[in-house]
């Protein structure tokens, strides 16, 4: 059997531990452990790279403190706009999602749009509706938002009007 | 922004990249987790990767196509080709950027200019480790 490896992030920034409390940044991880072990356990039965970066990705976007999914960042009208992708390298199929706003896990709705073979991105409603569609959970867009997310919005606001946007911190920016 | 990228026992590679964008960006705005090439890019043989940062300069770049050109074209291997995308060709842009990457070999490298990332990785052997800045946590060997 060939070597498997498995690699993830959840961001980079400042935000990527200083801005953390302790008990923050401890949840942080054991999220960062699930997801581990979620592809881990899909490659070491013999399953498909994909499905292991799938099964990775599904557990940060369900995760609280990362900005995919539930947690996500707002955008200059309060609103989340989510995007996803994935490729398989075995023959370049790949699929996305942009703009979407009510699909749980995007990354789903990316491997799904790949799967169809009709197009390789959906922005919108358009890629809301097909994930609707596919069969996969759809949420209402207050699903994603934390006290985090609105505060850091706040926060941007305030530096905007104080014209010192440039000294939000990754948090602010990024959560 | 979080991301995976894996390497399977029939040796087919998968990169995997989601988002949220980031505070207060305009509405409509997309960035580089979507775009083929740019934040997410897959090649048997070669490698694949996922990307975290100002994604404006990461379509611009083409940065996970680039680090595949880079290894395929140039014989560079994962590390270095990941490395210069991120430390040499983004740092006149002054931006925030980083990535993880897998190679055909099983290879891992996740460089980034910023103060930390979160990442972790899985080594042959079940052992799994998470980061953020140069503090790694070996949290335990899985099955």
């Amino acid at each position: 059997m060939n070597p498997t490896a498995l690699a993830i992030h959840g961001g980079c920034g400042v935000m990527a531990r200083l801005d953390l409390a302790e008990d923050e940044w401890i949840a942080a991880r054991a999220d960062l452990g699930r997801s581990l072990e979620a592809g881990w356990a899909v490659l070491t039965a013999g399953g498909s790279a994909l499905d292991a970066v799938e099964a990775a990705v599904v557990v940060m976007e369900d995760s609280p403190h990362f900005n995919a999914g539930h947690g996500a960042a707002l955008n200059t009208d309060g609103e989340h706009e989510l995007d996803a992708a994935i490729m398989n390298g075995a023959d370049l199929a790949a699929g996305s999602v942009t703009l979407a706003r009510r699909i749980r896990n995007p990354i789903r709705a990316a491997r799904a749009v790949m799967e169809a073979q009709e197009a390789v991105m959906l922005g919108g409603p358009a890629a809301d509706a097909f994930a609707a569609g596919a069969g996969l959970d759809i949420v209402e867009p207050s699903y994603f938002t934390t006290e985090r997310r609105v505060a850091a919005l706040s926060a941007m606001k305030r530096h905007q009007a104080a014209g010192t946007a440039a000294k939000a911190s990754e948090a602010e920016k990024h959560g | 922004t979080v991301g995976a990228v894996a390497l399977d026992s029939a040796g087919t590679l998968a990169a995997a990249t989601s988002t949220g964008g980031y505070t207060n960006k305009p509405a409509g705005r997309i960035g580089d987790s979507p775009i083929i090439g740019a934040g997410t890019y897959a090649r048997n043989g070669v490698c694949a990767v996922s990307g975290t940062g100002k994604g404006e300069y990461f379509i611009r770049h083409a940065v996970a196509h680039e680090i595949a050109s880079r290894m395929a074209y140039l014989g560079e291997s994962l590390e270095d080709a990941a490395s210069k995308v991120i430390h040499q060709d983004l740092k006149p842009h002054d931006i925030g950027a980083g990535l993880v990457a897998v190679g055909a070999d099983g290879a891992i490298t996740a460089p980034y200019n910023t103060d930390g990332m979160f990442r972790g990785w899985v080594l042959p052997g079940g052992r799994m480790f998470v980061a953020s800045h140069a503090e790694v946590f070996d949290l335990a060997t899985l099955p």
